[in-house]
């Protein structure tokens, strides 16, 4: 199956 | 960077070396420049991970964020963003038979990923975090002259409207 896409946080 | 028609391609050379940082167990983040979807236009950038061998459902991935950040038109620009993403890995063969590895996507409004942001980079990205296994890299000519290209196509509503 194709992937989902998801929010994904990321700071530096 | 600005478009040519919403089209962003980021270069990332030396490969080889984020693939043997992720072979130790060293964490690979990179960030893209910005890049504008237009003129005027979003400013986005793209954030890519390698995920370690270890990594827990997502292991040996290659990790793929779209990123809000402020730009230049943003007061007159409607929020939050709409549109379609489409990113691609770029099969770097020659010949008919050249075949991208991609996923197109639909933007939430109701993210926060997609309202206008408040610092440089919105924290908040929207993408894949298996979008492909670094075996399937080695399937076709993803990689060339120890580079990959990782291609950003958007088509904001802003366009449709245009």
């Amino acid at each position: 199956f194709p992937p989902v896409p998801t929010e994904d946080e990321y700071m530096d | 960077a600005q478009q040519c028609n919403g089209i962003y391609i980021w270069k990332i050379e030396n490969f080889s070396g984020l693939q043997r940082a992720q072979e130790e167990e060293r964490p690979v983040v990179i960030h893209s420049p910005g890049f504008y979807t237009g003129k005027p236009g979003y400013k986005l950038c793209l954030r890519l991970h390698i995920q370690l061998p270890n990594a827990q459902r997502c292991a040996n991935f290659i990790s793929l964020f779209v990123h809000t950040m402020q730009g230049e038109y943003d007061s007159h620009l409607p929020w939050p963003f709409q549109g379609t993403i489409r990113l691609s890995i770029l099969d770097q063969s020659e010949g008919p038979e050249r075949q991208n590895h991609e996923e197109v996507m639909e933007a939430k409004p109701e993210l926060l990923a997609f309202q206008r942001p408040t610092i440089h980079r919105n924290p908040k990205g929207f993408g894949y975090v298996t979008f492909i296994h670094l075996q399937t890299l080695k399937q076709r000519t993803f990689i060339k002259d120890d580079t990959l290209l990782v291609r950003c196509e958007v088509q904001t509503r802003l366009d449709l409207n245009s």
